[in-house]
């Protein structure tokens, strides 16, 4: 099931950004990530705006996996 | 303007961040 292989993914993908594991990703969580992916601070503040739905402040996994999907173009959570 | 900024984001920045990370996870066993 591509889906669930999907949310798997995401789930990875959300605990490398969510290094303390506290359950949601913050915008300084967001910032801290530039010593290990190729983005500017900047960017990484515009990814985090455009992943988070509710504006806040916080980016949850169901914002997070919704965002990689619809990067990937599967429809999640419906 | 910060819808303007929003609007900038686009998917290239996106599509660069999702990218990274998931070879940063490949990337490491």
């Amino acid at each position: 099931d591509v889906q669930v292989e999907m949310l798997e993914k995401a789930r990875e993908l959300f605990q490398l950004c969510d290094k303390e594991e506290k359950g949601f990703i913050t915008k300084l969580d967001m910032q801290r990530l530039q010593s290990e992916l190729p983005l500017t601070p900047e960017q990484l503040e515009a990814v985090f705006e455009s992943l988070e739905q509710d504006n806040n402040g916080y980016l949850t996994p169901v914002e997070f996996s919704m965002g990689l999907g619809k990067f990937i173009g599967i429809e999640l959570y419906q | 303007d910060p819808n303007m900024k929003a609007g900038a984001t686009s998917e290239g920045v996106l599509a660069n961040f999702f990218n990274s990370l998931l070879s940063k996870k490949t990337g490491s066993p």
